[in-house]
């Protein structure tokens, strides 16, 4: 993880493209899967940003030290702020 | 505290019982049954401590109300577990009741007994997991049983104001919880802290 640290909007960096998936996968970036690519555009930004702010973080927009670390911690499959798994189950 | 999209909450009058199993054919064999058993019933009891809302283990697994398995990979419901790590278990929004645990990973019931480096406390990500299945989402308060990690070897067990006024907000309180003794007990901490 160490080459992402405080990379910014207008970097292209191999793997990014994971990061990417890991916001989208929690909610906090909805883009096409065919436009995930490696560069920090301004949608990963605002993701970030919205990343830092949902877990109480410092709010930097930048992929730092802090935010890096905070996504290696394991945590719940539940999306943090996207509808819910499976709205529409009702049990009969 | 947040709730999921439109507030969904276990819609029966107030107090009730939601009845609790165990998939027979999705367990882990690393933890005996009993001891996930006990974990288990002290989560719920957590829980139960300041809604109106008790909890009992049913022995009919298609009939409870609330179904826990531990799973591999892609189980079929749209959100595969990716191994030891990462993602560690999801919990779906009332009245779904499914409560799903990543069954790869080292899940410890004692950290005493359980020395490994990645091991995961059950119970911490039981009440986590239970906190949805009532219908909260995470939370931004690091200190919250909803905030939506957990480190290995951590243990979060202590449900905080931050979660009991959030469940309180859909259920109501349990007339035997007081929130200035809660209070009192966490001011204590942090001033030990």
């Amino acid at each position: 993880f160490g080459k992402f640290i405080d990379t910014s909007k207008g970097s292209h960096v191999s793997g990014i493209s994971d990061l990417k998936n890991y916001m989208q996968r929690f909610g906090y970036l909805q883009v096409s899967e065919t436009s995930i690519n490696d560069e920090f555009n301004e949608e990963f930004e605002v993701a970030i940003t919205r990343y830092q702010r949902k877990l109480g973080l410092t709010v930097t927009g930048k992929l730092d030290t802090e935010t890096i670390s905070q996504m290696t911690v394991p945590r719940c499959g539940v999306r943090d702020t996207a509808p819910p798994l499976n709205t529409h189950a009702i049990q009969h | 505290y947040k709730y999921f999209k439109g507030k969904p909450r276990w819609s029966r009058a107030m107090p009730t019982t939601l009845t609790y199993a165990f998939s027979p054919n999705n367990i882990i064999s690393s933890v005996n049954l009993s001891d996930i058993k006990v974990i288990f019933r002290r989560a719920f009891s957590r829980w139960s401590s300041v809604i109106p809302v008790n909890f009992t283990e049913a022995e009919d697994y298609g009939f409870s109300d609330i179904k826990i398995g531990f799973y591999n990979g892609d189980h079929d419901d749209g959100e595969p577990f990716d191994g030891v790590l990462g993602v560690l278990a999801h919990g779906f929004s009332p009245e779904s009741g499914r409560l799903h645990l990543d069954a790869a990973e080292t899940w410890a019931v004692d950290f005493e007994r359980e020395k490994s480096a990645v091991a995961i406390d059950l119970e911490s990500v039981a009440i986590h997991e239970i906190g949805h299945v009532l219908g909260l989402a995470h939370s931004s308060v690091k200190e919250s049983v909803m905030y939506p990690s957990l480190k290995p070897r951590e243990k979060k067990t202590d449900l905080k104001v931050d979660d009991i006024e959030g469940i309180q907000q859909l259920y109501g309180s349990n007339p035997n919880f007081n929130i200035e003794a809660l209070a009192q007990s966490d001011t204590s901490s942090n001033r030990g802290v």
